[in-house]
């Protein structure tokens, strides 16, 4: 079990400090162990620091910085132990269009190994979608799914 | 190994059963505040085996049973079912394909099934755990949970990469 | 104390019941008094049925319509008694473009009466402000503060 | 009456002595992730008496100082003047003008000033409870806080209605 847990948390820590730096360029995000001797009990803590800034006080950032930093740590975990697919819905709501265009980014490296199943409100989300869902209702309170739009339909 | 399809009936607002088929990839969903998407979310987890009433932000289980509405009156169970292209051998179950079900009855009785048997809640999520979805679900990510991750105890975050791992 | 609370309460209520009609056109809000016998006590529960739903309860509620009803309940305190100023920080995050819409029209009739500061991404809430400030960060971490424009000078 | 200007000095990101100036009507505050918006609501916050270092998104009090940056040192200060148009006599003091100001020393000490002249952090929020600005700052809606309103205990939200009353 140790092992177990040390390995994938050496992996994620790793993967971390990579996507950290996609989604904040020229920033810098780091996993500790808050107990590095006891493998069997320590937690986790999140260490990040956007570019050019010097507070590394997680409740300070802003709120699209903490979903950058929430979403950082989750893709880590998809990236260093895979699971066949993923659902998330509408994690893009606090970001500006900067940052969502990096959130796509990564959607479309994790596409390579996983599917993903994403709901949404963006334009620029619902643009990079192998298959399209809407889902409706008509005023009765029961959903009703109204289309279903194919990659290759469209283009 | 990637979801095939799913099918809803008297799932939340699913009065009327429906039926998604899903491609590997990205697949979006989409329509108006409270038209029925984050339901899909819920009727995912549920069919993986989500015993959290919470999590499914209802108040007790029987809260995923279509509740009615003006013109429709509420329905006696709820049946999603999870088709899975399971050609790469992720599950370890000798099919191509497999399909999970879950039905709740109002009177409070749960049934399960893979592949068309009858099985125990256990199964599923012993033969799902195998494949990386754990009990946890860390592969779902639902709507305003996001800022969890953050404020999650250093030993909440432990977890959600034991259960990944 | 008790009397000031009651007037306050039904007051409330009356602009909820109608507020909630022009966020959910054809749906029914409503705010009761947990305990009508106590005035000194009690507290406030607030009932939501968005049209065409039979479903009370307010967990099983959709993101954007959670959003919604309590910006129900925040502008019928606002209209019962109120303030000179109001500061709302990102509140459309969960809405579709109707209900933004419908968010936008309640701003302009706060504003007859009151300041309105308001935080936002959303081009649409733009287009009503009487003026605009950019903030911006050019990479060292300090804010400047980088356009204002009033709507005069637009028009 | 409104808010006539803003003045920020060494509060959170904004190092740099900046001046806001506003209008009746609706202002919109707008800028990328991180730019500093919301650090304008926590201003306007902290110089009407916020005494919640949680409320402020700080761990202390003197995390509302301008911490340093790579480039610039940390400041010893944070100073923030809300300037009020007080025309129409809301609040009962007796200036068409009037400016509320709040200084906070990283050595700890806290100074307050209505028009000039110091005064307890009592003073401030006693003349703006006269005009309809509670303690609890029922006027501020923080980002994320939406949802709260409706998680709140009935308890909690009769302190909404009293506050405003
Ligand atoms: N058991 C039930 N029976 C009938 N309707 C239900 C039931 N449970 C939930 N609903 C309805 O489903 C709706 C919520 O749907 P959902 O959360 O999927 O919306 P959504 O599309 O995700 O919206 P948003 O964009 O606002 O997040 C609610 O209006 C609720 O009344
Ligand atoms: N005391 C401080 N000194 C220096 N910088 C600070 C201080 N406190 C907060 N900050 C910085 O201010 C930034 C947050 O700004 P703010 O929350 O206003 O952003 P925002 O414009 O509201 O963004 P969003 O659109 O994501 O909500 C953070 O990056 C944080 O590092
Ligand atoms: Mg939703
Ligand atoms: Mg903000």
């Amino acid at each position: 079990v140790e092992q177990v847990f040390g390995e994938a948390f050496r992996d994620t820590a790793e993967q971390f400090e990579g996507v950290f730096g996609r989604l904040f360029p020229g920033g810098e995000g780091r996993l500790t162990l808050t107990d590095p001797s006891d493998l069997l009990t320590t937690g986790i803590e999140v260490e990040a620091r956007p570019p050019g800034k010097k507070v590394k006080r997680l409740s300070l950032l802003s709120g699209g910085e903490r979903s950058l930093v929430a979403v950082a740590l989750l893709v880590a975990i998809f990236k260093a132990r895979p699971s066949p697919f993923y659902i998330m819905d509408e994690v893009e709501a606090a970001l500006d269009d900067t940052n969502l265009g990096r959130l796509i980014t990564l959607f479309e490296e994790l596409r390579d190994s996983s599917q993903l199943i994403v709901i949404t409100h963006q334009k620029k989300t619902m643009e990079v979608a192998d298959a399209l869902y809407g889902v409706s209702m008509r005023g009765d309170g029961i959903t009703t799914v109204v289309s279903q739009r194919l990659r290759d339909v469209a283009s | 190994m990637y979801v095939k399809s799913l099918s809803l009936k008297g799932f939340k607002s699913f009065a009327s059963a429906t039926h998604l088929s899903l491609e590997p990839g990205i697949t979006c969903i989409v329509g108006p505040n409270g038209s029925g998407k984050s339901n899909v979310v819920d009727a995912l987890a549920w069919v993986m085996g989500e015993q959290g009433a919470k999590s499914l932000r209802g108040g007790k289980m029987e809260d995923v049973i279509f509740a009615g509405t003006a013109g429709r009156a509420p329905l006696g169970r709820a049946e999603v079912t999870m088709t899975i292209d399971n050609t790469d051998g992720a599950l370890p179950i000798d099919y191509t394909e497999v399909t999970i079900s879950r039905t709740m009855f109002r009177n409070g009785g749960s049934e399960y099934a893979i592949n068309g048997t009858s099985c125990r809640l256990l199964d599923v999520q012993e033969l799902l755990s195998d494949s990386g979805i754990g009990r946890e679900m860390h592969v779902v990510v639902g709507q305003g949970q996001l800022d969890t991750v953050l404020r999650a105890t250093p030993e909440e975050r432990r977890g959600l990469i034991e259960e990944a791992a």
